[in-house]
Parts: C-alpha cells; sequence; structure tokens
C-alpha cells in the first residue's frame, strides 16, 4: 500500500489546536487526559467552551468554531483570561 | 463590565509606577507620554492620583518583555497576545508587561501604546474584561483614534464601582471627560424623556440625567432605577401630570410611577392598539397640550389617546408629511415647554409644536453640556 509522506495537519486541525490553545489560556479549557473517555467528553468540553466565548464576545452561539469565532480568535488582544479562572 | 475575583483594589489613592525597561520602538520620552496620559485617563474619573518613579519598586511596574519573561504567562510573537497585567496588589500585582515582539507606535501602524497602556492600566486598578464592544476593558485590540479617546460609560461605572467618583474640586484634565462618552461627536441616543424636571438620556446599558435648564449632567446605570428593566431602551415618554414614564423595548413596555417601576409590567406593545406587523417602538413623546402620544416606528407615527386609552384612528401617517424637517426616521424625541426636541442619530432638531417647523438643528450632544 502506499503511505503519506507527509503528516502536516490540515488546516481544520491548525483551527481547533488554534481554538484549544485560545480557550485553554482565556476560558481556563481543560482537557480530559484518560484515554478510555477522551473523544466524546473532550467534544462536549469545547463546545461548552466556545459557546462561553461565543457569548461573551457577542457572537452567535453556535459552539462550533465557525468563521466569525476563529477571525475574533484570531484578533490581536490582551494576554488577561476573559473568565475567573 | 466585569471584576478580579475577590474584587482587590488599591486601597490608597496615591499609586506610583514606574518604567523598568523601554521599547526601543519609540522615544523614551513617547513612552513616558503615553504611559502619563493613559493614567491620566483613569485618574480624571477617579479620586486616584499617580505617580512615575525612577527607582525601588513602585505598586506598579511596567516592562516590555519577549517570551517567558518570569511568570507564568510568556509572550507568543507579533500580534497574539499584545500585554497582560496583573490585578492590585504585592509583588506582581498591579504590575503591566508589554509584548517586546511588537512594533508598538504611537499612531496606528501598529499595536498604539497609549490605548494598549490604558487597557492594561485598567486591569492594574482591578477592572477584568468586558464584553461591551466600546468599552476600552473589551479584549481585542482594535484601533480607536486616540485623538479623541474616551473611556465608555461601562469603562467609567466599572472603576467608579470600585474608587468611587473623582473629589469635586478636582478638575479633570479634560472638562469633556467628565462625560467623556457623552462628548463623542456622534453620539446618538436610544431614548430620551423629561422626568419631572429632569431629562433622561438613555444609552445602552446607562442613561445620563440632568436639569432640563442645567448643562451639567451624570451618568447612572438603567439597573438602578429597577433590577428588571432591561438595558437599550428604545423609547420613552413621561406624563408629567400623573408622574407616569413608560420605557419601550422590542414589543414591551414597562410603567415606572414616581420612578418605581410598576408590578405587572411588562405589557405587550400591542395591547395599545398596534398591529402585530409592529415589533418595536423607535421613539415617543406626550404632548400635554393636546394630551396625546405620539408612537414612532420607522418612517411612520401612530398617535395614542391617553384619556380615552386607544389609539385614534386614521393611523399610521408618514413623519414627513406631518413632521416637515422630521425623518424619515428618528431615534429619540422629548417634548419640552411647547418644543419637540427630535433626534435622529447624532443631529437635534428643535421642533415649535404649534408652528409645526424646525427653528433650531444642533448636535445630539449639545443636550449634555458638550
Amino acid at each position: 500500500g502506499t503511505a503519506s509522506l507527509t503528516n502536516y495537519p490540515s488546516p481544520e486541525e491548525n483551527d481547533v489546536a488554534f481554538a484549544q490553545r485560545y480557550l485553554a489560556n482565556f476560558y481556563g479549557l481543560e482537557m480530559e487526559t484518560t484515554p478510555m473517555t477522551k473523544m466524546k467528553v473532550n467534544r462536549n468540553i469545547m463546545e461548552n467552551k466556545i459557546q462561553e466565548m461565543q457569548k461573551f464576545f457577542g457572537l452567535k452561539v453556535t459552539g462550533q468554531l465557525d468563521t466569525s469565532t476563529l477571525d475574533m480568535m484570531h484578533r490581536p488582544r490582551c494576554g488577561v483570561p476573559d473568565v475567573e479562572n | 463590565y466585569q471584576l478580579f475575583p475577590g474584587r482587590p483594589v488599591w486601597k490608597k489613592r496615591l499609586i506610583t509606577y514606574r518604567i523598568n525597561n523601554y521599547t526601543p520602538d519609540l522615544k523614551p520620552e513617547d513612552v513616558d507620554d503615553a504611559f502619563q496620559k493613559a493614567f491620566q485617563v483613569w485618574s480624571d474619573v477617579t479620586p486616584l492620583k499617580f505617580r512615575q518613579i525612577h527607582e525601588n519598586e513602585a505598586d506598579i511596574m511596567i516592562q516590555f518583555a519577549l517570551r517567558e519573561h518570569r511568570d507564568a504567562y510568556p509572550f507568543d510573537g507579533p500580534w497574539g497576545i499584545l500585554a497582560h497585567a496583573f490585578a492590585p496588589g504585592a509583588g506582581l500585582g498591579g504590575d503591566a508587561h508589554f509584548d517586546e515582539a511588537e512594533t508598538w507606535t504611537k499612531g496606528r501602524k501598529g499595536p498604539n501604546l497609549f490605548l494598549v497602556a490604558v487597557h492594561e492600566i485598567g486591569h492594574s486598578l482591578g477592572l477584568g474584561h468586558s464584553s461591551d464592544t466600546s468599552a476600552i476593558m473589551f479584549p481585542s485590540y482594535r484601533h480607536i483614534d486616540y485623538k479623541i479617546f474616551r473611556l465608555s460609560a461601562d469603562d467609567i461605572h466599572g472603576i467608579q464601582s470600585l474608587y468611587g467618583r473623582p473629589e469635586k474640586h478636582q478638575v479633570p484634565s479634560n472638562p469633556s471627560n467628565t462625560n467623556p462618552a457623552a462628548c463623542d461627536p456622534n453620539m446618538s441616543f436610544d431614548a430620551v424623556t423629561t422626568v419631572g424636571d429632569k431629562i433622561f438620556f438613555f444609552k445602552d446599558r446607562f442613561f445620563w440625567w440632568k436639569l432640563a435648564e442645567s448643562p451639567k449632567s451624570s451618568i447612572s446605570s438603567i439597573s438602578s432605577l429597577g433590577p428588571n428593566l432591561p438595558s437599550h431602551i428604545q423609547a420613552a415618554y413621561e406624563i408629567a401630570d400623573r408622574s407616569h414614564v413608560f420605557l419601550f423595548k422590542d414589543d414591551k413596555y414597562w410603567l415606572m410611577n414616581n420612578l418605581k417601576p410598576q408590578l405587572n409590567y411588562p405589557k405587550s406593545i400591542h395591547s395599545l392598539g398596534f398591529p402585530s406587523s409592529v415589533k418595536k417602538i423607535d421613539a415617543a413623546v406626550f404632548n400635554p397640550l393636546f394630551y396625546k402620544t405620539y408612537f414612532f416606528v420607522g418612517n411612520k407615527f401612530w398617535r395614542y389617546d391617553e384619556r380615552r386609552q386607544f389609539m385614534d384612528p386614521g393611523y399610521p401617517k408618514l413623519i414627513t408629511t406631518y413632521f416637515p424637517g422630521i425623518g424619515p426616521k428618528i431615534d429619540a424625541v422629548f417634548y419640552y415647554n411647547r418644543h419637540y426636541y427630535f433626534f435622529q442619530g447624532s443631529k437635534l432638531r428643535k421642533y415649535h409644536v404649534l408652528a409645526q417647523r424646525v427653528i433650531e438643528s444642533l448636535k445630539s450632544s449639545t443636550v449634555l453640556g458638550c
């Protein structure tokens, strides 16, 4: 069989990684690390945190990394968290 | 606005700051000037005073740093995180750090040092981030014309909730800064009404109020009138002889009697006789001469008979037809001394009720003594 010679992350994966860092920095996102429960729980946690950030910025609350949410995340900003953590 | 957990504040009025090192992006005197002006923005609206010192430990230590810089929050290179600051306290408390990877400017080609300094000093004094996009404490950077920069009402409310107002004798560095957001040349109001001998000018979560004959105004929050009253009021009017003030937002309205919100409100505006197609009211005004209330919606208006308690027949009518020189739409209106005062964006038109014509055009912010 053939194997991919490069393992560059896809743009979506980049977005997710960037969003995770952003939400960890400013919204206290803490990802579940135990393998057994990781996937599903993390998705819920991430969605909740995205909603919290969207609510704070007055964006449409979708829980998804839509364009306006990613645009806001990429704006230069202050390093202090937006919520208590 | 938000405060930090535990509401940390400085327990004294004279606070020192020290600029530990200087960015090579600007002349040292420009850095000094930017911070001096930034601190002055906050001292103008509080009893606080700030003094720069050049040696020993200051309350607020300011430094420009790259990446990891001995606190748990490394910087990340150009743009991204521009700066951060710590809540009031000893040691690191109150300190403000600026990312040296940025190209700091006095203008707009890069992050403006003065604007970012105002924001970080807000943190150094105890303010958290605000979700109000017009506030300097909004977390994302956006360029504002720093020459006419003003704190927003939300910023002022937040910092005064921590330190109170400036002492009476204290003359602000910039007189119009006593109502900073009010004197914005593009100021427009959500709703305006007389209330007894005063006039209330509603904007976002706040209202300015002043005696009708005095240029001086004060600011308060709508929630101080009643916890259940909404922000962003859209229309308001007073029936003075009943001490009734009506507030409108979307398809609901509230009644205050002697400035006390009445129970069993809000009610639906459709109970007044509006068709279901009307979803909100732009402006409203009660005319004591005719004992009628005029409701302005889009480019049309209705007239309500307050004695008989129902809408007059033959409405709606076009605003431009029956109020020459006004419209097609209006933001707010109030009645005072045989005149309507129509607000359309940043324009104010004084309209003689009986002569039925505009007799003067002004800037909306004029009414607040600007």
